[in-house]
């Protein structure tokens, strides 16, 4: 094993939320502004590279 | 590392010496914003291979467990922690979950049962590893060189019908997610010999045909070849993991040990690692 070198193995995490409005879980954290998204990921130290959607949900290639 | 944002969900996959789970508290706090509050969570990962280099939360699962513990809110009251051994101590499965009662009652009568899939997998090929390399002035960016890798190494093979997002690291290293319909998959790479891992993560029902199953599993294995691997199958109520070994063990690598666990609201966690049959 190296001494030292870049840490493959992730942390996964997965939140589920839950809401009365249903305008809001329509698109619930869809909603959330690129900004909101990049401050998240501020706290993690990662921004987004990459990003695709469809109707159901956004996935975000992140740096790291 | 990799983020997918569904209407009520986020799952949140990172590498390297990031501190995840400082994205608990400011997701909260923005979900509370748009009428949304947490109902549960699930914090997986595998071993690290360099752990003394994690900073805090992440110095030990204590720590992390400790974290979560603090920082989730007391309705998640329904609460498991635990290490899965494997006969390999450098590898083992760590799995926190919390569910409040909604969820918990929720997840025994779910719509459609779906399970998660995570495959970590060491020790790569070093001529299949060797594809995650950036040629030097190849005059490409992420994206380009991110698409050229997807196609060289039959990743755009394991489901066709996704579409992918790729991206290629400079000089190397590798990131993909895969979107179709309403499923995700993701894969990340790190190609440097010494330290070489890859991750494959899939979300599927357990209506799905198991040779579709099989054919994929044997698809990810092949891209990398890895000397060892580990497969984590969370599920609900379906014994999914039971086709793992089966796809996987006429291609050479043998199942060397399969722990269980039950989780609140998660359901069954079965951690399995493989090793090069030969061996």
């Amino acid at each position: 094993m190296a001494v030292s070198g870049f840490e493959g193995f992730e942390k996964r995490l997965e939140l589920h939320f839950f809401g009365d409005d249903p305008v809001v879980i329509d698109m619930g954290l869809r909603l959330l502004d690129f900004e909101s998204i990049q401050e998240v990921l501020d706290a993690v130290q990662c921004t987004v590279v990459s990003a695709v959607g469809n109707q159901y949900f956004d996935a975000y290639v992140l740096s790291e | 590392s990799s983020l997918f944002v569904y209407p009520t969900k986020v799952i949140i996959k990172t590498c390297g010496t990031t501190q995840l789970l400082k994205s608990i508290r400011p997701l909260m706090n923005y979900a509370q914003d748009l009428g949304l509050n947490l109902c549960a969570c699930r914090y997986t990962r595998g071993s690290f291979i360099f752990p003394k280099a994690q900073p805090f939360p992440h110095t030990s699962f204590k720590e992390e467990v400790i974290y979560l513990e603090e920082n989730l809110p007391i309705n998640l009251c329904y609460r498991k922690a635990s290490v899965m051994p494997s006969k390999m101590p450098s590898h083992s499965w760590h799995v926190f979950t919390a569910s409040d009662q909604t969820h918990l009652v929720a997840q025994t009568m779910p719509a459609e049962i779906t399970f998660t899939m995570e495959i970590c997998m060491t020790e790569l090929d070093r001529v299949l590893a060797r594809k995650f390399f950036r040629r030097a002035n190849d005059g490409k960016n992420g994206d380009t060189a991110g698409k050229e890798m997807t196609e060289l190494t039959g990743i755009d093979d394991i489901n066709p019908s996704a579409i992918i997002c790729d991206f290629a690291f400079d000089p190397c290293g590798y990131s993909m997610n895969g979107i179709d319909g309403d499923r995700y998959s993701t894969i990340h790479v790190t190609p440097e010999d010494g330290y070489s891992y890859a991750s494959f993560e899939c979300v599927g029902s357990i209506y799905d045909d198991h040779d579709d199953i099989a054919k994929m599993l044997k698809k990810v294995v092949q891209v990398f070849k890895p000397a060892t691997f580990s497969v984590s199958t969370t599920c609900s109520s379906h014994e999914v993991w039971t086709h793992v070994a089966r796809a996987i063990e006429p291609l050479g690598w043998k199942c060397r040990s399969c722990v269980m666990d039950e989780f609140p609201a998660a359901g069954s966690v079965v951690f399995q690692t493989f090793t090069v049959a030969r061996r």
